[in-house]
């Protein structure tokens, strides 16, 4: 299993339907300060489910909306869609492909599908629960998120073991 | 039984204590329990000495060595308990050139079992790339991006 | 009377409106008071809005453009208020290229009026330095320095 | 006014005493991981009168002492001296050159010197006070201390000015 495209559209900085193909191994994401690395990877933590806006660098859900710029209005909706190449069959369903994806409007409110089909965020959790990409996402390691492993105290260490578990 | 955690701290540690000596050649790192008799509540304490040093007190450990340690807490726990996927952002930046090397040759053996997608600035980073991404942001305040096979031509990555 | 305080934010505020355009090419940048009726309590809140972006809210900035706008206000505060000597330890780490090279530009004007150490693992801040010094630590544990006038010879700095 | 010389002896990684003689214009500090550049920008905060252990990275004060290695023994003492050019006359004293140094010793016991007499952290505070170099040394940005500036609260960041007032 592996991702095999990112999909951003009014996410962030990602204004236009951005489709970042990907491939097994290393793939690696270069550009300048303030160019959008880190909303690609935003992005990532908010499709599998991440509540929380802190960890999205906003103050509120909405922030991750496109908000305008001096030559583009804002947009009213944010989305993003992963497809998982499933060939090895290692999540529990009869498709090859699995594609996972979340908008939110203006008006707050948040859509999860699964293959095109509405569900709840429960339901992606449960999907993915097998391969070890919980709620915490301990795979995906923000910038600046290092030195919050050696600072934690010793139970919040614990906690990101027992996640992984 | 033993718990969930027990189990995983287990196997945690144990590949703690093989990275560690890989990220600081001639050094020594531990994870301990701190209160090995409750393990529904106990915490996890990291021992580290660098190689050369009697310091234990992670609080003394410089920049890098604080990077390179908390790297091989969490190559321990993928390495214990592995995952399709991993995304590391800029999380070599306070290393220098003979650690960015070590990190990098621990991340190519997670090639073989993981998807890897690390964001950096750094080019020796960049030469490990199976796939090179770049974003760039015009004047327009959008983000777009481009993508280059490591060894092939770049291709604009559309809408 | 002006207080202290309203007298070097002042100061402070127009150095920032000055520099942060240099920093952030095509940005905005003001430093305003967060209760300017109260001299006495009152906080100071940052503004910082990058080129060709409306964002104006600070957790949404970059790494990159954070350290950037850090550094500015540090450099509205040594112009408002020089000191004899600045010792800066890695600021410049999440900067790419041309914010490194734009960092580099305003650092070196600095130079006229203070002494600057500046601590890095940067190739080209190593470029503007006029004197070099080198820290090693052998394996027993204890730092050794030497030194290079930039464009001469090294020296050992022995005890 | 310019810093000419930096000796530390006994200070963290510095077992043996080590001089860096330094000029006007920019000094760059270079070197692997580890191998002691931050412990020479804590001897300069601590040589000027930080009270803070936290701000040394340390536990307790006495951890600013050189603790040993596997090949030498720990000392009993650290000490940093800093030599001042003067001879603009910026400091009001009748030297070209001042010397400030402390020490501190295993017992807990710290001394300070101005020209080799000792005297009182207030000396030194009140010797320097006239050029900005106050308790909080925003002259001396630790390394990763960068990112404090922005995240501060609106209060603190007042204090920061107010302190280089
Ligand atoms: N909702 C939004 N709408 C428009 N732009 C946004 C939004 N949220 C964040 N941004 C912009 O995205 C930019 C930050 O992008 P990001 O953090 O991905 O940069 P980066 O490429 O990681 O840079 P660095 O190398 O400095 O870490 C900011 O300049 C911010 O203005
Ligand atoms: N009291 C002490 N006695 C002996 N060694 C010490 C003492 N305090 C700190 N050290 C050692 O100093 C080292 C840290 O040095 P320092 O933080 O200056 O490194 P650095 O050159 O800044 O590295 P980096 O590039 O990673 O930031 C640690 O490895 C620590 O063991
Ligand atoms: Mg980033
Ligand atoms: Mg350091």
């Amino acid at each position: 299993m592996y991702l095999s495209s990112v999909i951003l559209h009014g996410f962030k900085s990602f204004a236009d339907k951005t489709v970042l193909d990907l491939e097994r191994g290393i793939t690696v994401v270069v550009g300048p300060n303030g160019s959008g690395k880190s909303n690609v990877v935003d992005a990532l933590t908010w499709v599998l489910g991440s509540h929380s806006a802190k960890s999205l660098r906003g103050g509120q859900m909405a922030d991750v909306i496109f908000a305008g710029s001096p030559e583009r209005r804002g947009f009213g909706r944010a989305s993003v869609e992963i497809v998982i190449d499933n060939a090895a069959g290692t999540l529990p369903v009869d498709y090859s492909e699995v594609r996972v994806s979340r908008s939110m409007f203006a008006s707050g409110e948040t859509e999860y599908a699964i293959n095109g089909e509405a569900c709840r965020q429960l339901d992606i959790a449960e999907l993915l629960s097998d391969t070890g990409l919980g709620r915490e996402h301990h795979q995906i390691v923000g910038q600046g998120r290092l030195e919050a492993i050696l600072s934690a105290r010793p139970e919040d260490r614990r906690a990101f073991i027992e996640e992984a578990a | 039984i033993r718990s969930v955690f027990a189990e995983a701290f287990h196997d945690v540690a144990e590949a703690f204590a093989e990275l560690f000596p890989r990220l600081f050649p001639g050094g020594e790192g531990r994870l301990v329990l701190t209160d090995p008799d409750d393990l529904l509540d106990t915490g996890v304490e990291v021992e580290a000495r660098p190689p050369g040093k009697r310091v234990k007190r992670l609080s003394l450990l410089s920049g890098g060595e604080r990077s390179l340690t908390a790297l091989a807490i969490l190559f321990a726990i993928f390495r214990a308990r592995p995952s399709p996927f991993y995304v590391l952002d800029e999380v070599e930046a306070a290393l220098d050139d003979v650690n960015l090397q070590r990190f990098l040759t621990v991340v190519a053996e997670f090639r073989e079992t993981s998807q890897l997608i690390l964001v950096t600035h750094q080019k020796r980073t960049m030469e490990v790339a199976d796939l090179l991404y770049g974003v760039s942001m015009h004047s327009s305040g959008v983000s777009r991006v481009i993508s280059q096979r490591m060894g092939e031509q770049p291709s604009a990555a559309a809408s």
